[in-house]
């Protein structure tokens, strides 16, 4: 997965 | 939450006072690039989407409309505001946006996580950002000579990203399962960009002396 981890990240 | 995400974000947001407090105090927006805010605009307009329906955290919320709330105070300076508007730099800021917009829209409709409206926006914001400083150091590099407060948000602006990096190497060692490659590429170009800029700056900084830039 490209970004989903870091979509609690602003 | 880590000690490196909440230096980064607090470094974002130091970034965004300098410079509201720069053009509010000295009533100029001389060296600021407007097409520079208007890409920040779109980069958290498109990213803060979710902000009424996904809510994660009162800290992200709150981030999210601050960072709203000021990049269009600033464009509202710069546009709108009786003195600043004459102090902006149009000549010099000519930077053509559509070179970095139409590239990062089709980059995140080939390249992203998953092909849903919402999935597309945020990763062209992830991309948009990424790139967004150009127009900024392409003004700086043609005026050459920086104030303090400019070089100053400048150079906290790209602090910011490199202190997620130091945040998603932190998460990548301790948490499980966190992967996120479109980000740190993205970042790791983001903070690239600065690079130049960082080394001249600190050499003026070492040295007390004003910043100046080679052509």
């Amino acid at each position: 997965e490209g970004g989903a981890a870091a979509h609690d990240e602003l | 939450m880590n000690i490196f995400r909440v230096s980064a974000d607090i470094l974002h947001l130091l970034s965004i006072l300098v410079l509201l407090l720069k053009i509010h105090a000295t009533k100029s927006c001389a060296g600021i690039s407007l097409k520079t805010q208007e890409l920040y605009l779109a980069v958290f307009v498109t990213r803060y989407l979710d902000l009424f329906w996904n809510f994660h955290s009162l800290y992200n919320s709150v981030f999210k409309v601050v960072y709203i709330a000021t990049s269009s105070m600033i464009i509202w300076y710069m546009k709108r505001h009786r003195g600043v508007k004459q102090t902006y730099d149009k000549d010099h800021d000519t930077f053509r946006y559509l070179f970095l917009i139409v590239p990062c829209a089709v980059l995140a409709l080939i390249v992203n996580g998953r092909f849903s409206l919402f999935e597309i926006l945020w990763t062209f914001s992830i991309y948009l950002e990424a790139v967004a400083i150009l127009p900024q150091l392409v003004l700086l590099q043609r005026t050459k000579n920086v104030d303090n407060l400019t070089g100053n948000y400048v150079f906290l602006l790209g602090l910011y990203r490199a202190f997620y990096i130091l945040n998603w190497i932190y998460r990548y060692a301790t948490e499980p399962h966190y992967s996120a490659w479109i980000v740190w590429l993205s970042g790791l170009v983001q903070t690239g960009l600065y690079l130049d800029f960082f080394y001249y700056y600190l050499q003026a900084w070492k040295q007390s002396k004003k910043l100046q830039l080679p052509s």
